[in-house]
């Protein structure tokens, strides 16, 4: 089973059309891959671990906000597992 | 469970369990549900559509899909209750029930059995079907980037390593392409109805063009009183507009391509949540997103039965 250790969910506040752009840019840069999970602003987009620190920094560059919206997804996907094996039970 | 009312809607279940449910459902309603394999997957899983019909022949359809992108839980599980629903509402809810008596219902609640059965066995966060991409190690194609509509344009990709690749060419997918066939063979669907999530928005074409729909003003005014039903119960606020202008353009999206096909009540929903879990929308949450989004599709399908075309 895919392991979501260690990622993140960002959500990001683009201020205008050219900070989403800036976004989206991210979007074809495959080696990151990041998995957007909403277009619309505000952006969501699933961060693997190995890509958290220049994602922080492109974003930080360019002055656009965001925060972690979910910070374990696997201890989410965890809790789920968890709530439908003891609804089963 | 032994039957549907022992059923247990408040959790996300596997295909199996979906499956048996189906067959439960229509073993315990036999004047009023029957189920037709459309076609296969592309690892050979059947693709199931619920009729709901009290008679006639060819009558006109409404079409309601759930869960052609796997990960979106929550837009399978309300097409549970949705079934559910239809069959306990039939007779007790005149609107339903005349609806019912004039035209018939089609549910598919697994549009992409494969991708589904990968997010339970192994990976949550799987979106598309699990095609094998020729000279790719990237597998699956995104069901919703693979009508004939606007095929191949902006907000889809060819590149199969994305979330959003349109496939090799139009209706290339098993998943779509036995929708197609049977949309047009039936040759009477009167609304497409086709569910995801999670954004709260209810869309209608198009997509691929900024061009407006020929019926916009009528598909807005419904767009609005549906959203209004649904928030009456919970206060959920939607969104609602055409795709290209509510979020990104897309192309070859299924509602594009239905509409181009002259169904002119096409729809899309985003159902729940506001954007704290995504995906991860915890099981509570089930039955009241299917609650209130039975609401707005009951406005669609009785705007669509009284306003014959």
């Amino acid at each position: 089973k895919e392991n979501f250790h260690g990622h993140q969910v960002f959500r990001i506040v683009p201020k205008d059309d050219v900070q989403l752009a800036l976004v989206r840019v991210m979007e074809d840069i495959l080696d990151l891959e990041l998995d957007f999970w909403r277009w619309v602003m505000p952006v969501d987009v699933r961060v693997p671990s190995h890509s958290l620190q220049v994602v922080k920094s492109y974003l930080e560059s360019h002055s656009i906000k965001y925060f972690a919206m979910i910070k374990d997804l696997q201890a989410l996907l965890d809790e789920e597992r968890r709530q439908m094996k003891s609804v089963a039970a | 469970a032994g039957n549907t009312d022992s059923f247990d809607y408040t959790n996300y279940h596997t295909l199996s369990e979906i499956y048996s449910f189906q067959d439960m459902l229509v073993a315990e309603n036999p004047k009023l549900v029957s189920k037709t394999v459309i076609g296969q997957s592309f690892e050979g899983r059947p693709l199931n559509v619920l009729k709901f019909s009290t008679g006639g022949s060819n009558r006109p359809a409404i079409w309601i899909d759930t869960g052609i992108h796997a990960r979106e839980w929550v837009t399978q599980a309300s097409g549970i209750v949705f079934a559910q629903k239809i069959v306990t509402e039939y007779g007790t809810d005149s609107a339903l029930t005349e609806i019912l008596n004039g035209m018939d219902i089609f549910l598919e609640m697994v549009v992409n059995p494969d991708g589904y059965h990968f997010t339970h066995t192994n990976n949550r966060m799987w979106r598309k079907n699990r095609k094998q991409n020729q000279d790719s190690s990237c597998v699956g194609v995104d069901l919703n980037r693979n009508w004939n509509a606007g095929f191949g344009g902006r907000g889809s990709s060819n590149n199969p390593c994305t979330e959003i690749y349109h496939g090799t060419r139009a209706h290339s997918e098993p998943e779509v392409e036995s929708i197609v066939k049977f949309v047009e063979s039936h040759g009477n669907i009167k609304a497409f109805i086709s569910i995801h999530s999670y954004s709260q928005m209810l869309l209608y074409p198009y997509g691929y063009t900024r061009k407006p729909a020929k019926d916009q003003a009528e598909l807005d005014q419904v767009a609005q009183k549906a959203v209004t039903a649904l928030a009456s119960l919970y206060g959920t606020s939607f969104r609602y507009g055409s795709i290209i202008k509510t979020i990104y353009q897309s192309s070859g999206g299924s509602i594009d391509w239905t509409y181009n096909r002259g169904i002119k009540y096409s729809y899309t929903f985003e159902l729940r949540d506001t954007g704290h879990f995504g995906f991860i929308l915890p099981a509570n949450q089930i039955v009241p997103t299917a609650n209130e989004t039975w609401l707005a599709l009951k406005v669609i399908m009785d705007h669509t039965f009284k306003n014959p075309y």
